[in-house]
């Protein structure tokens, strides 16, 4: 019911949010908000506004309590168990992250088909051998995987998760996954994040 | 002189291109490129005649020429030399990532300042201590750097990076690093990709 775009603003103001409140400031004006979020003030102040948050004159938004707020509407009050299918350099990147949490996910366990990694123990985190896949999403009623296997393995993961309940994928391993029409994908391409940057390294230098 | 959007199409077209060449699939046509690529089947048409290509009747485009004249306009024809400066968890999985090369970038250094890793090598990338960024950078001319360290030190290093030549950050470390008018930065949030996966499979059971 709230498009996607005033999503990710929010999300985009909730982070900032956190690195101001990091940092022990307590009110922010919206002109403040939108310089660091690059978005305009009147922007902020609409998509404030619509869910009933309103600066006070001289004094601004309260940090703290726009913090809330944002995770309530943005539902990471919740918690989201999440599972990782691909316990190599990435995947054990991914698990070690400590920044999940903060926001409500947290990795409850790691799937790999390598025997040395099979039965230990990343952290808190599991390595179950890919045979538990199906009992431990049954169980633990996981809806969200990231996905970190080699690219050739990638599709026929995603099917297996899907079809053992997961709703969304955090893709690495390859673009254009084929899900069922409940499922979603998120593809993540960091070297397309590179790209973006020399074209625009590339315009100082014509 | 290519607006932002249409190098983001052809930065997704050039991918899946790459998978089907990956499949040994030889032709496409434009409307399983739309498919692919959740693009408007005149749009991709449009953006591809713009750079003189023209599908054949019943035979569509050829997968490798578009290949590689998608790679000399997107300028992965260059080779990109990238530092990376932060060889913690995530800094070594990217260290590690073999997908960078093929798209024309090569991580030649890292810098950390743990003397446990400073003088060691991950694969053929020598990991240096700090002393030595400026002229580093400065002999190589590197101009994009990846920045994986904690998120407090982010800021002193992107501030040191810029001032010794650096163009284009990737951060993955802090959202809103302050950077001099002719950088870029591009932060990668991959909690926020969570955020928005959970967003959507929320809207499965409303
Ligand atoms: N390393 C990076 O920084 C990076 C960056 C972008 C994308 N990627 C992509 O992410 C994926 C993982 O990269 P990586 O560097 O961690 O590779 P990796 O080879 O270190 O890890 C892959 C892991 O997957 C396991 N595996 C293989 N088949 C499996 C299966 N069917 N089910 C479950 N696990 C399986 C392997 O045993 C291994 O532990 C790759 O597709 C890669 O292209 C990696
Ligand atoms: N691990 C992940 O999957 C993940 C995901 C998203 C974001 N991040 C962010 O990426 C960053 C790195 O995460 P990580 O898990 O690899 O952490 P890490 O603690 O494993 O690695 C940080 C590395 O930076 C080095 N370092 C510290 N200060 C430095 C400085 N001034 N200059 C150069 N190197 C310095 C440390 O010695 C260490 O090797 C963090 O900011 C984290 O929040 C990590």
């Amino acid at each position: 019911k709230i498009p996607i775009p005033s999503l990710r603003r929010l999300s985009a103001y909730l982070r900032q949010l956190e690195v101001l409140s990091a940092s022990e400031v307590t009110h922010v004006s919206s002109r403040q908000l939108a310089n660091y979020s690059k978005v305009g003030d009147a922007t902020i102040r609409r998509d404030l506004t619509l869910f009933g948050k309103f600066g006070q004159r001289g004094v601004g938004y309260e940090v703290d309590d726009l913090i809330s707020t944002l995770r309530v509407i943005l539902g990471t009050q919740r918690r989201w168990g999440v599972v990782l299918v691909g316990a190599g350099a990435l995947g054990r990147a991914l698990m070690r992250y400590s920044g999940f949490d903060q926001r409500g996910f947290k990795i409850i366990a790691a799937f790999d088909n390598d025997p040395k990694k099979i039965g230990t123990n990343l952290g808190d985190i599991p390595i179950h051998s890919l045979d538990e896949l199906e009992s431990v999403i049954d169980f633990t009623a996981a809806r969200i995987a990231i996905l970190t296997t080699p690219s050739q393995h990638a599709q026929e993961m995603a099917t297996r998760l899907t079809a053992a309940g997961i709703e969304g994928i955090l893709d690495f391993a390859t673009p254009s996954l084929e899900v069922p029409p409940e499922s979603y994908v998120t593809y993540v391409d960091i070297t397309a994040h590179l790209e973006e940057l020399t074209f625009q390294v590339s315009g100082n230098h014509p």
